[in-house]
């Protein structure tokens, strides 16, 4: 099975 | 004092639908560059930025730096009442809690306006560094657009994997399985009709076809669509819109559990 990530992981320290 | 007069209304309409189904609330920032939005979908796995330069209007006057909440499906509602022909008005005061659109008939012979309400939207803001992307596609947008939803009739979830070879968009699901290939196609007379991949090295990577099929609803805008991936990191589906700006949606990728 394939888990759907999150958009803010990639992104909020960046 | 906000007063943003676009003489190509149908742009802020088709930009409205293709972004209501994704988001329900966002703020749209005004300020001295131009009009933009930045917001996620409601599970948090999309994001989508847009980019209304303040060059693209004919009339673009911000005095400071303003934010708009705005429920976007009400707002999509007003603006429907624009012909695609209109030009549209959007002003607001600075300690307003309305924002009111203005269209106008090209011929200035119907003129009306549509105030609507402002809302406080909590939203956090994200910070998307320029990344390098190991792949790059650049096909017509129509077809990206019968692509998402073509499979999505076989399965859920779209890989999306990128060779010297084309673009591979495959699915599965109970009843079978599919397989699109687009091959590299610089289609000199009509650029318009292009397929052009530049690749850095070979990409594969898993998204959900629910949302791919709700970036294409900003197909309307432009001719062409640009896929940008890399492993690991969300895919970038990017739209012009006409010489303004751009919507851009992120979609973070599926992974292994």
């Amino acid at each position: 099975l394939k888990s759907q990530t999150r958009i803010a992981r990639f992104y909020r320290f960046s | 004092m906000l007063e943003l007069r676009l003489v190509q209304g149908g742009l802020l309409k088709k930009v409205l639908e293709s972004l209501k189904d994704l988001v329900n609330d966002a703020n749209f920032d005004c300020s001295a560059s131009g009009f933009s939005l930045q917001a996620m979908d409601s599970s948090h796995v999309a994001l989508v930025a847009l980019l209304l330069r303040s060059e693209g209007f004919e009339h673009y006057r911000c005095d400071r730096n303003l934010s708009l909440g705005m429920n976007l499906n009400n707002m999509a509602k007003m603006l429907k009442c624009a012909a695609n022909d209109d030009i549209v008005t959007i002003k607001a005061d600075d300690a307003s809690d309305s924002v009111t659109f203005m269209f106008e008939s090209p011929n200035q012979d119907k003129i009306a306006d549509f105030e609507m309400k402002l809302m406080d939207i909590d939203s956090e803001h994200l910070g998307i560094p320029e990344a390098e992307f190991q792949a790059i596609v650049r096909m017509p947008s129509a077809e990206f657009a019968r692509i998402c939803k073509d499979l999505s009739t076989i399965g859920d979830t779209v890989v999306i994997s990128v060779t010297k070879e084309g673009v591979k968009f495959s699915t599965r699901g109970d009843i079978g399985t599919a397989n699109i290939v687009c091959r590299q196609n610089p289609s000199i007379d009509k650029p318009e009709e292009a397929t052009i991949i530049e690749m850095e090295e070979p990409v594969s990577l898993t998204f959900a076809l629910r949302y791919m099929n709700s970036f294409t609803k900003a197909t309307p805008l432009a001719n062409q669509v640009t896929i940008s991936l890399s492993a690991d990191l969300p895919v970038v589906v990017e739209y012009r819109v006409a010489e303004m700006g751009y919507i851009r949606f992120y979609l973070a990728p599926k992974i292994e559990e």
